[in-house]
């Protein structure tokens, strides 16, 4: 999803 | 992982560190605003919270834990420390006028449910608007000193390079996050005012001052 792939930034 | 996104990571941490160090070194927080200080101790809270849920890389959570630890090491050295060099007096934009929007717009607009996404949601709008009690607080005051400014500078940039890397992520990834990219452009829009005394005054090794 969206939401589970921007977790990867700061 | 970019060169955008790795020099806005780079931008951030120089910024906190040379605030960290120049209350340090100064022994004092004159001209610094608490209130600015304190909202980021909450977004770095809010979002680094996924710290014990969910792991990405052994860079990604060094970084998080500097952040958190130099986030609250500032609050420590403002409001403990050097508590008497705290100019609150300048220091006097309320703070709830973006704590309680923010957290009422993570409600309205987020991905998912959860808590952990309404957090790092929150967490997101907060830091749009976090630096302006500090904005604030220059222009109350008119003036800010070099190595204040250079922090700002710093801060500024960190978000414009991620609209950079957000801008790659699309290219090369297809991934879009509205609501990361909103934020971030609110984010680096309210720099730019400052953006522009920085380059014409501050690189010419002249104090900002404002007219």
């Amino acid at each position: 999803s969206y939401s589970s792939k921007i977790h990867d930034e700061l | 992982m970019n060169i955008f996104r790795l020099c806005g990571d780079l931008s951030h941490l120089l910024a906190i560190l040379l605030l960290l160090v120049k209350i340090w070194k100064t022994r004092s927080c004159a001209g610094i605003s608490g209130k600015s200080q304190i909202l980021f101790a909450i977004v770095y809270t809010t979002r680094y919270l996924d710290l014990f849920t969910s792991f990405v890389s052994i860079y990604n959570s060094v970084m998080k834990i500097v952040f958190l630890s130099a986030s609250y090491g500032t609050l420590y050295l403002m409001f403990y420390k050097f508590k008497p060099t705290y100019d609150h007096n300048h220091d006097s934009f309320r703070i709830l006028y973006l704590i309680v929007p923010a957290l009422v717009l993570s409600f309205v607009i987020v991905h998912a449910y959860t808590l952990m996404e309404v957090l790092w949601t929150y967490s997101i709008y907060l830091e749009a608007v976090a630096i302006m009690p500090q904005l604030f607080m220059v222009s109350r005051t008119g003036e800010a000193e070099t190595i204040t400014s250079h922090y700002l500078f710093a801060l500024g940039s960190y978000r414009a390079l991620y609209i950079l890397n957000w801008i790659y992520r699309y290219y090369t990834e297809d991934f879009l996050d509205l609501i990361v990219i909103i934020a971030g452009i609110v984010q680096t829009i309210l720099y730019c005012d400052f953006f522009y005394l920085y380059i014409t005054k501050v690189l010419k090794g002249k104090r900002l001052s404002l007219p």
